[in-house]
């Protein structure tokens, strides 16, 4: 144990993991390990203009959707949403990287998006979808 | 430009879809979005100043305005006091609680409009009749109104009381064809004559006013969901304060013949959509 406390005491200093209240979803280029970035939201734009609806679709123009990508190693810092699961997955990885992946970076929270548009008989529509933003990302 | 990747704006190489793959992309969205297949309005829609559409995009607007709301509420912990909507548009919407608790606002604008004006017997009405088939299927109804615009009419004394009701017709009777009565349309024959009359909602005002009326025909709107056949229209009365009978169109209010901006419609408010369940591939 105590020669893993030194290696962890030595793995933290280049780990240079965020400050605890810089959360995922703020737009920081955060680093993990070796240059690969953390577990956070990243922007994703869904344009209804590029699909060619807007003769049918009055608003939006499109909605940012966002996705989440990015490293979820050990260790799993607060500010990563982890899940506890996530964070005990991440350890036992730590030690059989082969028989066991690392936790995944997946939305943890999201919202709603509402569209405005026509149907087909000119009646005009106003239908709020669920779970269409990520506001959030995290461990699991 | 012909070549098979295309660099997107961020710098990564997008693939060009083919044709079924782009269909594919398309309907997969659709499907997301609980839509059957891409709806293709009447050019016509697209003229700006109709009224229903410029209710819902104000409606759009507030909606989304509260989106952003709840976001920054979360993010910043703060309680913020759910605004009432008022006064967002020439037409005050419908209250906050309503809109933001419905999955699905629908404004229903083919109606078709029967009159009874003062070249018939009295009392004179105003029936009109709207084509359901695009209201969603396995959501309630949490509220419907029928919006009608009053312009100031053909009256001596504008500070005089007017009395506007709404009546769901509930059943026509087989023989109600008086003299001169006319067959209209949705294969339904309608004439004068009684019908039997559910009073959904009464509205005091001034000869003079001028606006936007709303009435609430929530209970008409759960009942014609229920089977369409009940779906026999909204009849509306004007009357003075001592009973007699107002010709609707004298008294100002707008049906079909009126500017597109002030037409008559209708919006239905439908929560608890039932979840989409996905068909497996």
């Amino acid at each position: 144990a105590a020669r893993a406390s030194r290696r962890r005491q030595h793995r933290r200093n280049n780990n240079d993991l965020p400050h605890p209240n810089k959360l995922p979803g703020i737009f920081d280029d955060v680093h993990a390990a070796a240059g690969r970035q953390i577990c956070r939201r990243h922007e994703l734009y869904v344009s209804f203009q590029d699909l060619g609806w807007l003769d049918w679709v009055i608003a939006p123009q499109g909605y940012s959707a966002y996705y989440c990508e990015g490293e979820c190693a050990f260790p799993l810092d607060s500010c990563m949403n982890a899940t506890n699961h996530a964070i005990l997955q991440s350890l036992v990885h730590l030690m059989k990287p082969e028989a066991v992946p690392k936790a995944c970076c997946a939305p943890t929270k999201l919202s709603a998006t509402s569209v405005l548009y026509y149907d087909s008989n000119n009646n005009v529509i106003l239908k709020k979808h669920r779970n269409m933003v990520v506001k959030s990302c995290g461990c699991h | 430009r012909g070549s098979s990747r295309r660099l997107h704006t961020d710098g990564f190489p997008q693939r060009r879809l083919s044709g079924g793959e782009r269909r594919d992309v398309q309907r997969e969205i659709l499907t997301v979005l609980g839509l059957p297949g891409r709806p293709r309005p009447r050019a016509r829609a697209r003229a700006p100043a109709a009224a229903a559409p410029l209710f819902m995009l104000d409606l759009y607007h507030a909606v989304a305005g509260e989106e952003e709301e709840e976001e920054e509420e979360e993010e910043e912990a703060a309680v913020v006091s759910r605004s009432v909507l008022t006064g967002l548009s020439t037409q005050s919407p419908a209250p906050g609680s309503v809109v933001s608790r419905a999955d699905t606002v629908v404004s229903l604008v083919n109606v078709v409009e029967q009159d009874r004006d003062i070249f018939s017997p009295k009392p004179y009405w105003k029936e009109f009749r709207f084509d359901l088939t695009q209201v969603p299927t396995g959501e309630s109804v949490t509220a419907a109104e029928f919006r009608i615009y009053k312009a100031r009419g053909v009256t001596r004394n504008a500070n005089n009381t007017l009395h506007v009701s709404i009546y769901e017709i509930a059943a026509q009777h087989a023989n109600r064809h008086g003299p001169g009565g006319r067959a209209w349309g949705w294969g339904v024959k309608w004439g004068w004559g009684e019908s039997d009359l559910f009073l959904l909602d009464v509205q005091d005002l001034h000869a003079g006013t001028e606006g936007w009326l709303v009435f609430d025909v929530t209970a008409a709107s759960n009942h014609w969901l229920v089977d369409g056949k009940y779906n026999l229209g909204l009849r509306l009365y004007v009357e003075t304060d001592d009973g007699h009978s107002v010709d609707p169109s004298s008294a100002g209010l707008l049906g079909r013949r009126g500017p597109r901006s002030k037409q008559p419609f209708m919006v239905t408010f439908f929560g608890g959509s039932a979840s989409t369940t996905r068909v497996p591939r």
